[in-house]
């Protein structure tokens, strides 16, 4: 594509693609829109976070993640029309606006890079890393089982031919630790939204335990509303609740950790559909699942901006 | 690049929960090579599950046989995925 407006957001796109689409967007709106390396993949590829951001030093942030899940198409493809929503929005969207003017947003839109070209080049239903594990012939790790958030206990498998294998130890992939080392050193993110497909679910921890949240109810009031607001465009519906309480025990998940971290807004969403195409949802469905899904986030993000902690 | 063809995925309805238990079993059983999308949870979850052409017999009829109600969800894996590879060859050339 030449620029962000002849980019093609209804259709799936390749790694180097979104790559380039980033690098793109960063030229376009340098004032709003920089690119931070926050690490490499397992096998080297560079692991990019867009930080939108209109000045000011470690303002309080949003942080969104996709694609954790390689083969949840659904959810990159998302992510590349909320950043060009990003900075079409800034200055026009008087909603979208006040939360920049205050906040930062960080947008990680390919959170897995190997298992992502993986599916482009020889297992499109991959979703794991692509890590090697000493003594299996069994690749990757479930990014989304490796976080120290329970991690070792019910509800992920010891088994590295598992889907859902957890990994040796806690933020034994490069993908987790990159990302909890930025979360970290930053210090000042207030909400963080992970965002997976399929079964049209919006979720808050915990997933690795039972035990209810400190913050439980506002969590469930703040779900209840982005549901409503994302059902509003096309009728689309959703489910909210706790991890556990909702679909079943997980543990070591990425917002399990990042609560415990202190980030009270901590969500998952699960994308369309509720099961006819699964994981292979036809790119005619992209850009009304992103549409609808804007709607939502952007529900949790005006509430973070007007309820600071 | 990895061929899907014949590769059902089931949509398994388990009325209780000794029938997610024995969905539990068959994720055990790994020369299947089943692919859970939605893993085995509480009876009110569907649960979905990509089906390897040379086990969808077997895991049907282990399923008919504890009266375990399924239905196809996606009858050929390839078949989407050659529709999906189409469409993003054709916006390519155009």
């Amino acid at each position: 594509a030449h620029s962000t407006d002849t980019f093609s957001y209804a259709t799936y796109h390749t790694l180097d693609e979104i790559y380039e689409f980033m690098d793109l967007l960063v030229a376009e709106n340098p004032n709003l829109v920089s690119k931070i390396q926050i690490g490499n993949s397992y096998e080297g590829r560079p692991i990019n976070v867009l930080k939108f951001s209109t000045g000011g030093t470690n303002r309080p942030a949003i942080w969104i993640d996709t694609g954790i899940h390689s083969r949840e198409w659904v959810t990159q493809a998302s992510g590349v029309w909320f950043a060009k929503k990003i900075t079409d929005d800034y200055g026009q969207d008087e909603q979208l606006t006040a939360i920049l003017d205050s906040m930062d947003i960080f947008l990680e839109i390919v959170t897995n890079p190997d298992g992502f070209a993986y599916t482009h080049s020889k297992n499109r239903l991959w979703r794991k890393t692509r890590s090697i594990t000493a003594g299996s012939s069994c690749v990757g790790v479930d990014p989304n089982r490796n976080w120290d958030a329970g991690f070792g206990e019910a509800g992920a498998s010891s088994n590295p031919c598992s889907e859902t294998y957890r990994g040796k130890f806690a933020n034994s992939e490069v993908e987790v630790k990159s990302i909890v080392d930025f979360v970290t050193n930053h210090g000042n993110i207030k909400a963080f939204i992970s965002i997976h497909s399929y079964s049209q679910l919006l979720l808050y921890p915990y997933g690795y335990t039972t035990t209810r949240v400190a913050h439980q109810s506002e969590l469930d009031q703040l779900a209840k509303a982005a549901v409503e607001n994302l059902a509003s465009l096309y009728g689309t519906k959703y489910k909210y609740g706790s991890i556990i309480t909702t679909i079943y025990q997980a543990s070591g998940g990425t917002i399990d950790w990042t609560y415990n971290s202190g980030i009270k807004y901590s969500y998952t969403f699960e994308l369309r559909d509720t099961g006819l195409y699964g994981f292979l949802l036809p790119a005619k469905q992209i850009v009304p699942t992103a549409q609808e899904t804007w709607l939502g986030l952007m529900t949790i993000m005006d509430y973070t901006l007007k309820h600071p902690y | 690049k990895e061929d899907f063809s014949g590769h059902q995925v089931l949509r398994i309805s388990a009325a209780d929960e000794a029938q997610v238990e024995k969905v539990r079993e068959l994720e055990k059983l790994e020369h299947l090579q089943l692919d859970f999308w939605r893993g085995p949870s509480q009876p009110s979850t569907p649960i979905d599950v990509r089906v390897p052409f040379p086990s969808v017999q077997a895991v049907k009829v282990f399923l008919e046989s504890h009266g375990i109600k399924y239905s196809i969800m996606i009858k050929d894996v390839q078949v989407l995925l050659k529709d999906e590879e189409e469409q993003m060859f054709a916006f390519k050339s155009r």
